[in-house]
């Protein structure tokens, strides 16, 4: 397992978001 | 006034307005954060290290998509990236710190193909830079705007990151340096220099803390 850190976990969780939000609306 | 500290969110503001505002078509943005790294217990001896601070991507244009030549990716190696993105989503969803190896729930966005400007923005998450290397390390350390445009220059850079950069279709990367870290800057189309983004990073991201 790898440990992430917060500033990583953040931008991650954005642009998971983000990337969703993308594919939901193609 | 600068604030006294730059919270992520103030971050993530200032990445998306220079590239939402922007007259050019910018795929991504990363702040490189300067921090210290202690070399094990002697505290004299710490080595200026530059990591990922936060990023914004916009994403590829349409028009881009279109013309641009898909640099060819294996089936494999695109269920590699669809299986990563899929932990990632299940680690982010379920609220956990960790990331574990094993396969994570299936969505959609985890089914959907991960273009190489998303892989090469999801892997800079992990990299660093000791001050001097790479192409962020030497804008900071030389103080100077590192700007590269047109596959040849990134594919002839003595840099790894603008090689490899080009190899998923990056046609400009750009590095500014700023009083704590470096703005980088990456697009599928070719942009030429200017002073105005230059100048925009100075005013964005000249704070203290």
């Amino acid at each position: 397992t790898v440990a992430l850190p917060q500033a990583r976990k953040a931008s991650l969780a954005r642009f998971l978001e983000k990337r969703k939000e993308r594919v939901t609306s193609a | 006034p600068p604030p006294p500290h730059v919270t992520e969110d103030t971050l993530q503001q200032r990445l998306q307005a220079l590239i939402e505002g922007a007259r050019e078509s910018w795929t991504y943005a990363v702040f490189w954060q300067l921090s210290h790294d202690f070399a094990g217990e002697d505290v004299s001896n710490t080595a200026a290290l530059l990591s990922w601070g936060d990023g914004y991507y916009k994403g590829e244009e349409e028009r881009n998509s279109r013309k641009r030549k898909p640099n060819p990716v294996s089936a494999a190696e695109q269920e590699h990236r669809k299986r990563v993105i899929r932990e990632l989503n299940s680690l982010i969803s379920g609220g956990g710190g960790t990331v574990s190896s094993g396969g994570g729930s299936s969505d959609e966005a985890g089914d959907e193909d991960v273009s190489d400007t998303e892989w090469f923005f999801l892997v800079s998450m992990t990299q660093s830079f000791v001050n001097g290397s790479g192409l962020p390390g030497r804008a900071f350390s030389s103080s100077r705007t590192i700007w590269l445009s047109g596959s040849n220059a990134l594919a002839g850079s003595s840099c790894e990151r603008a090689r490899q950069g080009q190899v998923y279709g990056l046609e400009t990367m750009v590095c500014i340096p700023t009083q704590n870290g470096v703005v980088e800057l990456g697009s599928l189309e070719i942009i030429h220099q200017s002073s105005d983004l230059v100048e925009k990073v100075n005013s964005f991201f000249s704070f203290n803390g």
